[in-house]
């Protein structure tokens, strides 16, 4: 147990590498450790870790959680991030949920490049009992987006979850491309796409970051799901994310079925980032 | 060309008559911020900056006249060490054919790497067959068949098979059957941690004896990536690494961390979702790009 002045620095240093190691990132880290180090709290291991724990419970709570307007039919939600981090696991998990509240729910399978990304996100729709909405391989991604919406619209369903295809967000003309698919659903329907969700992988490291703010500046992030949550990796950058740019995390994947999703709760994730 | 850190770094060393120990501790500070920035281990990063300051502090650093371009040179070069030699691609067994399986976390690029090397080995005059061990995601098989017709290379595969050792096992039978150069085994992603799923890895190795077993591993990888290497260098043995997604703006710090922990020689990198988006890992661009 820490307790002399010795033992201060080295109870910080051991939890600043904590952090550092749950990908929190450096300048972030050192950050939150500063402020506990200077606030004079009692410095044995216990009481810093829970001093270090509401920090980030406080940084986590702290974005602006916009008010998703559900009372436009039908929701439009539009799932977006680069290559491989869980987009369309995601979004099947999304429709689960909305169908299991008693939604009708329609895909569009707007990732029209990747081999095979339509069958597999048609595979998901059957298996959650959600409708698709797609056109060949190859085809304008922002037309199967505006199809989908006209036909959701029209058959008066609750839920369009907008699938695309992975892209880095250094390729220029990708992120002009889900620029466009979003503003194509707001000609159809009124304020759309409601929700924009980032998909990130928990494994990855620092280029979190200049993810969620490229996808932001180009379509308006409005919320952040965290997948990959069910490995080792603690995907402590979200604590960076909300500190820097303020998006706030709305779900959490923990695994490759359909009811691995939950609500991200602030005060679960730090306790786990600390663990 | 080199980064904002190590010119701080510099800076530090320069313009003093005489450098002392703390002038090379301060500058390896810069150091280990700029590693940990590019997402390197922080004990990988640790042990990096305790080797470059034996060697920095050796006399040759502390009587140079230029001790600062001395201290980067040595900061590079330890780096550009670490990343192993240089292109060191897959090598084809003496007697066909070779047999490669791909491994690694989920959604990593395996099967889009797998179509690459194919392609790769295509170039080379080479015939050979994918097989399509991944019988879990949805349209593993589909998108595998797909990207054999673009390479074009032969795809095995069983639908509605839950072995996947077997399909393996039969695939490479196959294979043999039409002396084939070389077959690629394409798994599905799986956790480190999953018991079950590294024991399929393991059971697939002890049926076929792969000649190369591949890791591929996302290039914006994070601090996880030692355990990620770890844990399938320990249970599965690795051969040789594919590093994917290098076309982002990610450092890559992942490269160091991967190598530090298993050794194996980074073989490829990814730079495009294109077939034939696969270059030979050059360890020097390595080194500068980690640095920043
Ligand atoms: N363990 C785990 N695996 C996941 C999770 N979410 C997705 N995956 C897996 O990650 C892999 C990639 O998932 P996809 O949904 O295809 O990812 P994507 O972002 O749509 O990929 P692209 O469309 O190619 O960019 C698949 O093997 C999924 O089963 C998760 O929360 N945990
Ligand atoms: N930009 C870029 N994208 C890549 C690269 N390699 C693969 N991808 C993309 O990354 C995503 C995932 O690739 P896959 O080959 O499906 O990955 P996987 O490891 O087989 O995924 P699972 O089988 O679900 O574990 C796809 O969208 C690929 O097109 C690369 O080097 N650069
Ligand atoms: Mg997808
Ligand atoms: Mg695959």
């Amino acid at each position: 147990i820490a307790r002399g002045g010795g033992d201060r620095a080295g109870t910080l240093e051991s939890i600043e590498e904590l952090l550092i190691g749950a990908d929190i990132g450096v300048r972030t880290a050192g950050a939150i450790v500063e402020k506990v180090g200077s606030s004079g709290i009692s410095l044995n291991e216990e009481s810093v870790r829970d001093t270090i724990r509401n920090e980030i419970i406080s940084i986590l709570s702290g974005t602006c959680q916009p008010g998703v307007d559900l009372l436009v039919k039908p929701h439009v939600i539009m799932v977006v991030g680069v290559n491989g981090t869980g987009k369309t696991t995601t979004i099947a998990k999304l429709a689960h949920r909305y169908k299991t509240a008693g939604n009708q729910v329609l895909l569009a399978a707007c990732d029209t490049f990747r081999a095979a990304a339509i069958e597999q996100l048609e595979i998901w729709a059957g298996r959650v009992g959600a409708d698709v909405v797609k056109h060949k391989p190859g085809a304008d991604a922002a037309s199967v987006a505006y199809d989908a919406c006209s036909a959701a619209a029209s058959r008066g369903m609750d839920t369009v979850i907008i699938d695309t295809a992975g892209r880095l967000q250094t390729k220029k003309n990708l992120m002009d491309e889900v620029a466009k698919i979003g503003r194509v659903t707001g000609k159809v329907v009124d304020g759309a796409p409601h929700e924009v969700l980032l998909v990130l992988d928990a494994t990855t490291g620092q280029n979190s970051i200049s993810q969620a703010k490229a996808f932001s500046e180009v379509c308006g992030v409005t919320g952040i799901v965290m997948a990959k949550l069910d490995g080792t990796a603690k995907g402590g950058i979200v604590v960076a994310i909300a500190k820097e740019l303020g998006i706030p995390i709305q779900f959490i994947g923990t695994g490759e079925s359909i009811d691995d999703l939950a609500a991200f709760d602030p005060e679960t994730f730090a306790t786990a980032l600390l663990g | 060309e080199i980064s904002e850190k190590l010119e701080s770094a510099l800076k530090r060393i320069k313009g003093h008559g005489k450098i002392s120990e703390k002038n090379v501790t301060d500058a390896l500070k810069d150091v280990r911020l700029a590693l940990l920035e590019a997402d390197v281990n922080y004990k990988v990063v640790k042990q990096f900056t305790d080797d470059v300051k034996t060697k920095a502090l050796g006399k040759e650093v502390l009587t140079s006249i230029t001790p600062g371009q001395l201290f980067v040179k040595i900061v590079y070069e330890e780096l550009r060490d670490l990343m192993g030699e240089g292109a060191k691609e897959v090598a084809l067994a003496p007697n066909p054919p070779t047999v490669i399986m791909v491994a690694g976390l989920q959604g990593s690029g395996k099967t889009t790497a797998c179509a690459k090397l194919a392609r790769r080995f295509s170039q080379k005059g080479k015939k050979g067959m994918l097989i399509a061990a991944d019988i879990y995601r949805p349209a593993a098989v589909d998108q595998l068949e797909t990207l054999g017709k673009a390479v074009p290379v032969e795809v095995y595969y069983e639908r509605d098979e839950d072995d996947a050792v077997g399909i393996v096992e039969r695939g490479l039978k196959a294979a043999k059957s039409k002396a084939l150069d070389y077959v690629i085994a394409d798994t599905a992603g799986r956790l480190h941690v999953d018991e079950k799923m590294m024991e399929e890895l393991t059971d697939i190795r002890e049926r076929v004896h792969p000649h190369e077993t591949i890791l591929v591993a996302d290039g914006m990888t994070g601090q996880d990536a030692v355990t990620i290497a770890k844990e399938f260098s320990s249970t599965l043995g690795i051969d040789g690494v594919i590093l994917t997604k290098m076309d982002g703006d990610e450092r890559g710090g992942a490269a160091l961390s991967i190598r530090a922990v298993s050794g194996a020689p980074i073989r490829y990198i990814g730079v495009g979702e294109k077939l034939d988006a696969l270059e030979v890992f050059h360890p020097e661009r390595m080194a500068s790009r980690i640095l920043g």
